[in-house]
C-alpha cells in the first residue's frame, strides 16, 4: 500500500 | 473509522441536503455563492479523480459520488434552472476564482507529499478546499439579511470541518505513523475561517434572534 493514508477520508 | 469521521461526513453531507432543500423545494439560492459552488466543484473533481483507480471502501466510494454529484447539480440549478437563477445575487457575489485558485495550484506544486499527478491534484484539491468558502461569507457579509436555510448549510460545514479536527486527533493517538501535516494545517486554517460566522451564529441562537452579520 503506497498511497497515503488520508486518502481513505473523503 | 472513527465517530469523529463519520459524524463529520454525516454533517457535510446535511449541509449539502439542507442547500439542495433550498434549492430544489423552495426555488431559491439567494444568499448562496455560486462562485464557492463552483470551487467546491473543482475541490471534488480534483480530489476524487481516484475514484476508479483506488477503492477503499463502497462507503467511501458512494459518498464521493454523493459529493460530485450534488455540487454538479447544484451549480447546474443555480446558472440554468430559470427560477432558481433569478433568486442568484449576481451583482453581488462577485469574488474571482482566480484569486484563490492561483496561489492554491502554485503551493500545490511546491508543497505536497509526492510529486505524483494524481497527489499534487490531491493537494490542490485540500488548499482549495480550504478557502473555497470565502465567496461565500463575503456575500454573507454583502448581503447581511441570512435566511435560516443558508445559516444551517453555512453552520453545518462549518460543523464537518470542526469534527474532522477531530477525527484527526483521534487518529493521531490510536494509529502509528498517522501524520499529515499538510491536509491538518489547510484542514485547520478552513474551519478558523468559520469562526467569526459561528460566533455570529451562536450569538443570534442564544438571543434567539435572526442570524445578521455586522457590516
Amino acid at each position: 500500500q503506497d498511497q497515503p493514508q488520508n486518502h481513505d477520508e473523503l | 473509522m472513527n465517530i469523529f469521521r463519520l459524524a463529520g461526513d454525516m454533517t457535510h453531507l446535511a449541509s449539502v441536503l439542507v442547500l439542495l432543500l433550498k434549492i430544489h423545494t423552495i426555488k431559491s439560492c439567494a444568499g448562496v455563492s455560486l462562485k464557492t459552488q463552483e470551487l467546491y466543484v473543482i475541490v471534488f473533481a480534483t480530489r476524487y479523480l481516484d475514484i476508479f483507480t483506488s477503492f477503499v471502501s463502497i462507503y467511501n466510494s458512494l459518498m464521493k459520488l454523493i459529493f460530485l454529484g450534488s455540487s454538479f447539480s447544484i451549480v447546474w440549478y443555480m446558472r440554468y434552472h430559470k427560477a432558481v437563477h433569478r433568486t442568484y445575487d449576481r451583482e453581488q457575489d462577485t469574488f474571482r476564482h482566480w484569486f484563490l485558485m492561483l496561489p492554491c495550484i502554485l503551493l500545490a506544486l511546491l508543497i505536497h507529499e509526492k510529486f505524483t499527478f494524481f497527489e499534487v491534484m490531491w493537494t490542490f484539491s485540500l488548499y482549495l478546499e480550504a478557502v473555497a468558502i470565502l465567496p461565500q461569507l463575503v456575500l454573507l457579509q454583502r448581503t447581511r439579511n441570512i435566511d435560516n436555510l443558508t445559516g444551517q448549510y453555512i453552520f453545518l460545514l462549518g460543523g464537518y470541518r470542526g469534527f474532522y479536527i477531530l477525527n484527526w486527533i483521534y487518529r493521531y493517538f490510536t494509529e502509528p505513523h498517522y501524520v499529515h501535516w499538510i491536509t491538518w494545517i489547510s484542514g485547520l486554517v478552513q474551519t478558523l475561517l468559520y469562526a467569526d460566522f459561528f460566533y455570529y451564529y451562536f450569538l443570534s441562537w442564544k438571543n434567539n434572534k435572526k442570524l445578521q452579520l455586522p457590516a
